[in-house]
């Protein structure tokens, strides 16, 4: 463990526990997309299989528990308590592609050809692109709540960070994770306009807002 | 050959 993947890490937590207060408070899930909420769902699952056949550590187990458990809780309150607040019509980027693409890369790009390996190649994938129906959402209503403007950075922060992490243990440990890199690049690089934005507007005390 | 990968990170 070292600084960079500690503050990363709190960072993913704290985009979630944004997330939830953002809904709790304004007992209203407007603007987030329930697409890219299913896809880190189904990120969280299909990586964290290793739950059952490797113990790595508390804090490991406990994160990765607390990952799947809050997904799903997520996916509830948008699809029941709060499904009147949602609205479809501005969540229709198609992530058929995404899935289907992962799936393939995964296939491709994995460390061992079983079943266990490809699903967490394809987690990789994925979460590098989950975003995308949260940032389409974003490109459709031109502007965003504050709050959730500040679940976004925290979320991408997270990613933006591990590169940081996989620096520091390359040169450290020599450790080395192709994939999760190339991916991290990926997903860090999607966020880029957003961070931005972010900068420029939310920090300085104004609304997001697209030009 | 098979890398050694161990998956240790979130």
């Amino acid at each position: 463990m070292n600084f960079f993947r500690l503050v990363a890490d709190l960072m993913h937590l704290a985009s979630i526990f944004i997330l939830l207060l953002k809904i709790q408070k304004t007992r209203s899930c407007a603007g987030i997309s329930f697409k890219t909420q299913l896809l880190y769902a189904i990120v969280f699952v299909t990586r964290y299989l290793d739950l059952f056949t490797t113990w790595i550590s508390l804090y490991n187990t406990i994160m990765k528990i607390f990952f799947i458990a809050s997904s799903v809780y997520i996916l509830y309150l948008m699809k029941y308590k709060f499904r009147a607040t949602y609205d479809p019509i501005l969540d229709t980027f198609r992530i058929e592609f995404l899935l289907a693409g992962s799936l393939v890369l995964a296939l491709i790009f994995n460390y061992d050809f079983v079943p266990m390996e490809i699903l967490w190649s394809f987690s990789i994938f994925l979460e590098s692109v989950a975003i995308l129906p949260q940032l389409f959402m974003l490109s459709r209503t031109g502007e965003a709540e504050t709050i959730t403007t500040h679940y976004i950075f925290a979320l991408g922060g997270y990613r933006a960070l591990y590169l940081c992490n996989w620096l520091w243990r390359y040169i450290f440990d020599g450790h080395v994770d192709v994939y999760a890199w190339v991916a991290g690049i990926v997903q860090t690089a999607l966020y880029s306009d957003f961070f931005y934005i972010y900068y420029t507007k939310v920090l300085h005390g104004k609304k997001f807002e697209l030009p | 050959k098979k890398k050694e990968h161990k998956k240790d990170e979130l």
